[in-house]
């Protein structure tokens, strides 16, 4: 772990005295590694790196018995502030109802975690209604039925319609079924693919959405901040829902599009099971991606 | 201009940059970069544009290696597992490959073998349907294992010359389902009487570090032969492949380019070493 490897360059160093600025050096250079291993995008980790350099440098780590703690604990204070508070708030409409849409690239887990929001609505005394976003995915309509079959959670569909229309038809089903939350459950998309973006911009105009969650499957690499970015240009993403997290994965993605975006991760998935969706907790997060 | 540029120690940060962005690990990163400095003065390369071009051709060598076709059986059926995480591509792929094994003329059979994920059989029956193969299938929560003796049987009765297996996705750090997998290629060897011709680990391109660990561990639990890489469409590179290429030893077959029936190439080393450096 990234605790060992310091505690072995400081262990060196100790003996010869006073700690320096090249021995800060040296465990910051571990410290990137760390980094890069954990998929944390190359350029958040130079940011990173600096603003650890910054306080490591300081008379507090100069100076102590157990330099090795004082810099892992830098580091876990800075990645968590990136990571930013865990605030799983979704935006509830003042007028029901409230219209969650689920966008992102092919296979993340937005069907699965359409099930699992509309489950957790649910227990917090919602009523809500899964919509089939999804045209274009072979039998990706009859998933979400089965899904919200297994809730006996309802679940909106026109068939292979325009997708702005289903939207639009099943928040007046929602309407006159007294049915506050709506969520959108939408087709996997290449943020370069620019018909698709143009059919998720649509979607979003159809209807008043209330929360934009994009999904984030957590083993993404280097990739995160090139998607996130364009996603959250293209649409008014609100915030991550990061996906699969019950993996060994260690979940750098999940700094990068903090970092790049500025929205907040607001749920995690961690299994294939309805009730497998937590609220996300920034310094676990970071526990987990310093490994 | 570009190509008059000297070889400076920017010029090998930069090129750190373009491997690790590619989700190259860098581990494997530090290790090409050094050699290449090395290289450098060994061979006196004398501007940054040679640097650059000797640098492609070393990833173009190390992807040659084991570069090879899909494994043909000398007796039919051959049968190709496919196995990997959640959401990677391995229902899509098989239909792809399904087309294009049609198109040449080849008699292919799919086993649904994802028992287990919402409307997964209703999935790969679509795809049979408009590639114009026969699925086999059972009920949804039926044993894999069985759904694949079947369709082995099957391949035989009606002289298929293909069999493509569709599993569930699978986590490798569930050690459950990895037995089941286990099992899953246990029964095909047991009615082969070889193991799969090959069992192809698929993999998402967007995916960083975690795919050598995918690997390593399907590789321990059943054999990859081989990888199929899907989602090249995107902006990922997939560049952790050259780490399993060269720690692992498992070649990279096939590419997915596309969510349509076409969408899907044999490995082209070169292709991919210049879109790398795109
Ligand atoms: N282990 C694990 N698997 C998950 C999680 N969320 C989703 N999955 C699985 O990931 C796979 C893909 O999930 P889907 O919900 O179909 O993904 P999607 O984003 O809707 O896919 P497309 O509609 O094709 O873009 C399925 O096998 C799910 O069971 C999670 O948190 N953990
Ligand atoms: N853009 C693009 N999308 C792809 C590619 N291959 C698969 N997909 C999409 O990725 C999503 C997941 O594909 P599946 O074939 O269902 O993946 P899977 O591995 O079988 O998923 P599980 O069975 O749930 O584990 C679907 O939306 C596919 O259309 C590809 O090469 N490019
Ligand atoms: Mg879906
Ligand atoms: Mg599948």
């Amino acid at each position: 772990s990234l605790t060992d490897r310091l505690q072995g360059i400081f262990k060196g160093l100790r003996n010869r005295g006073k700690l320096t600025e090249p021995d800060v050096n040296d465990a910051l250079r571990q410290v990137r590694l760390a980094l890069l291993e954990a998929d944390v995008n190359f350029r958040v980790v130079k940011e990173l790196i600096a603003a650890i350099k910054q306080r490591a440098i300081g008379q507090e780590v100069l100076q102590s018995l157990t330099p090795e703690q004082h810099v892992i604990k830098i580091v876990h204070e800075e990645m968590t502030k990136l990571l930013g508070e865990g605030e799983a708030k979704l935006q509830i409409a003042a007028k029901p109802p409230t219209v969650i849409m689920l966008v992102g690239l092919q296979g993340s887990g937005k069907t699965t975690q359409a099930g699992k929001l509309a489950l957790y609505l649910r227990k917090q005394g919602k009523r809500p209604l899964l919509a089939a976003l999804d045209v274009h995915r072979p039998a990706a309509i009859k998933q979400l039925q089965v899904v919200g079959a297994g809730l006996d959670i309802p679940v909106f569909t026109l068939g292979e319609q325009d997708p702005a229309q289903i939207a639009r038809a099943a928040v007046s089903h929602a309407e006159s079924h007294t049915l506050d939350v709506v969520i959108l459950d939408t087709a996997g998309r290449l943020h370069v693919d620019d018909q698709m973006m143009a059919e998720a911009k649509r979607i979003a105009a159809a209807v008043t959405v209330h929360e934009t969650l994009l999904v984030v499957d957590a083993m993404t690499g280097q990739d995160a901040v090139n998607m996130a970015e364009a996603f959250t240009e293209a649409l008014p993403v609100d915030g991550f829902i990061l996906t699969k997290l019950d993996s060994d994965t260690r979940g750098g993605a999940a700094i990068s599009i903090r970092a790049v975006t500025g929205r907040p991760i607001k749920f995690v998935g961690v299994g294939e099971k309805m009730d497998a969706l937590e609220v996300f907790h920034p310094d676990r997060m970071a526990n987990r991606i310093l490994g | 201009l570009m190509s008059r540029r000297g070889i400076d120690d920017e010029l090998f940060e930069e090129l750190e940059e373009l491997l690790v962005r590619a989700d190259v690990s860098i581990h494997t990163t530090t290790r090409l970069v050094e050699e290449l400095r090395e290289a450098a003065r060994r061979e006196k390369l004398r501007d940054a544009e040679g640097v650059r071009a000797y640098l492609r051709q070393e990833l173009v060598n190390l992807l040659m290696e084991g570069h090879r076709p899909l494994t043909q059986p000398p007796t039919p059926p051959a049968v190709y597992l496919f196995v990997g995480v959640n959401g990677v591509g391995k229902t899509t792929s098989i239909a792809k490959l399904a087309h294009l094994l049609k198109r040449r003329r080849q008699k292919v059979l799919l086993a649904a073998a994802d028992t287990f994920r919402a409307a997964a059989i209703d999935q790969l029956e679509v795809w049979g349907q408009r590639v114009g193969v026969d699925v086999i299938r059972q009920k949804e929560g039926s044993d894999p294992a069985a759904v694949v003796f079947d369709a082995l049987q099957a391949a035989r009765a009606r002289r298929a010359d293909v069999v493509l297996v569709d599993t569930a996705g699978r986590l490798h750090t569930k050690t459950n389902l990895m037995e089941e997998l286990r099992k899953v290629h246990r029964v095909i060897e047991r009615e082969l009487g070889r193991p799969p011709d090959e069992t192809l680990l698929v993999l998402d391109a967007t995916t960083g570090q975690n795919a050598v660990s995918q690997a390593r561990t399907f590789k321990d639990a059943v054999n990859v032969t081989g990888l199929v890489l899907a989602k090249l469409d995107g902006t990922a590179k997939g560049g952790n492949i050259l780490t399993i290429q060269n720690e692992l030893k498992i070649p990279i077959l096939l590419v997915g380019t596309g969510e349509q029936l076409d969408a899907i190439e044999e490995f082209n080393p070169k292709q991919f070493v210049d879109a790398l450096f795109a």
